[in-house]
């Protein structure tokens, strides 16, 4: 397949990180642009570390992002 | 909390070690998950009994990837541990990702910092989003007593305090932004960023970003005093010095410089100067101004050396400026002082303080 871009990576981090912390549903793979519930759970995770809430995959949240963290989600509800 | 408030109905909590992690020896990660139990029960009724067989309430182990629960771990670094609210069965239970290294010192990662943090899943608290607090999900390493005020105020709206409490002393929770009786204890321009120090905190100012960061001193740099009186960058030497008491570092970036901290008095400042409540340097003179109580210094960037005839009236010098200063910065061709609540923008051309606002709006507030 097609060789994977820079920002490839980043939506995969942020899939992933989504989907385990903060309840993302499986599937949304491919959606090159953000699907609602994608910008939705963005959204969630900004305003929990009191980022700017975007909706976006800017480059702060990526970082926060790949910090190591604990695997308990943040999303009490999710929980 | 968690959804309900889940919590262990009996004050006498159960635990077993199942396994152990090759990092570190039995008897370190004894202790570890020992004191992390601790920390909890020194603000709560709650008491911690070690099984070394069957079902105990908290189940700790060490695994890597599946590892049992159908909640994998993901290799080094990422998600370190994770731990499951007070319930029957895996309720309660603590697992460590063996994929990581833990330590027992400031190395990555410290496994009293996470054991503490997961226990207080354990136990029913959900995650913080104050980042001092231990139940903030981002790890970061800090010396001292573990919990803040949100943490304590969270495990004990559970199971009230400890009968005989022991005088502890939690974190201040971290300052907010926008208090109008804000007052700042440095800041310092950073590569074109400007970094703020407020108690164990810092914020970080950068152009592109126009929501100030909040972050520990401690998770950033460890080994300088979690508390900051003055700073100043030098972009000639592309270094910021930062001063606590009677000593400074250097950064270079955010890189602490080797052969640091030092005598603040190697500048030239009197033994009898215990502490720099603020610095800032003049690109324009090539002069850094170290003020001390109702005076300040010169200090020759160049030469190395104080300039003679200091140190001078504060109040003199620049009149509209007649308090002692907690931070000062240049910015813009103005030179700011902050004091208390209140900053004064201070005018070289006019010779005098031309403006005054809250400190808080250096922060858009």
């Amino acid at each position: 397949g097609p060789l994977r871009s820079d920002d490839d990576d980043g939506w995969f981090v942020a899939e992933k990180y989504l989907r385990r912390l903060y309840g993302l549903s499986p599937g949304l793979r491919g959606a090159r642009t953000s699907s609602s519930e994608f910008q939705t759970k963005i959204k969630e995770m900004q305003r929990f570390f009191k980022l700017k809430v975007t909706g976006n995959l800017d480059d702060n949240t990526l970082d926060l992002m790949k910090e190591p963290r604990c695997g308990v989600p943040d999303v009490a509800e999710y929980n | 909390h968690f959804p309900r408030d889940l919590k262990w109905m009996t004050n006498a909590i159960t635990f077993r070690i199942l396994n152990y992690t090759p990092d570190l020896k039995k008897s370190d990660v004894d202790r570890a998950i020992r004191t992390a139990l601790n920390v909890w029960a020194d603000v709560t009724p709650l008491t911690f009994k070690k099984l070394y067989q069957g079902n105990a309430d908290i189940m700790i182990s060490f695994g890597t990837k599946e590892h049992g629960d159908h909640n994998p771990f993901d290799g080094p670094d990422g998600l370190l541990a994770h731990a499951y609210p007070p319930g029957q069965g895996i309720g309660g239970d603590t697992h460590f990702d063996e994929d990581e290294h833990w330590t027992k010192d400031s190395s990555t990662y410290n496994l009293f910092i996470v054991a503490a943090h997961e226990l207080g899943h354990a136990l029913g608290m959900s995650h913080s989003s104050d980042p001092g607090a231990l139940m903030y999900p981002v790890y970061s390493y800090a010396t001292g007593y573990p919990l803040s005020v949100d943490d304590i105020n969270g495990i004990q709206a559970l199971y009230g305090p400890n009968p005989d409490s022991k005088k502890v002393q939690p974190k201040p929770d971290a300052p907010t932004k926008c208090d109008p009786m804000l007052s700042f204890d440095a800041v310092t321009e950073l590569r074109g960023e400007t970094i703020i120090f407020k108690d164990e905190y810092y914020w970080r100012l950068h152009p592109q970003m126009p929501e100030p960061e909040q972050t520990l001193i401690k998770s950033t740099w460890p080994s300088i005093s979690k508390k900051v009186d003055a700073a100043y960058e030098n972009p000639e030497k592309d270094l910021v010095i930062i001063f606590s008491g009677i000593r400074m570092w250097a950064l270079n970036g955010y890189n602490l410089v080797d052969g640091y901290p030092k005598y603040i008095h190697k500048l030239g400042l009197p033994k009898k100067i215990r502490k720099v409540d603020a610095a800032v340097h003049i690109k324009d003179t090539g002069k850094t101004l170290l003020f001390t109580e109702e005076e300040y210094w010169s200090y020759d960037e160049e030469t190395g050396t104080m300039d003679t005839g200091y140190p001078r009236s504060i109040e003199e010098d620049f009149p509209g400026m007649d308090d002692e200063v907690d931070a000062a910065v240049f910015q813009h061709g103005y030179l700011y002082f902050f004091h208390d609540h209140l900053q004064y923008e201070y005018s070289y051309t006019s010779r005098k303080v031309i403006r005054i606002m809250r400190t808080n709006s250096f922060l858009n507030c």
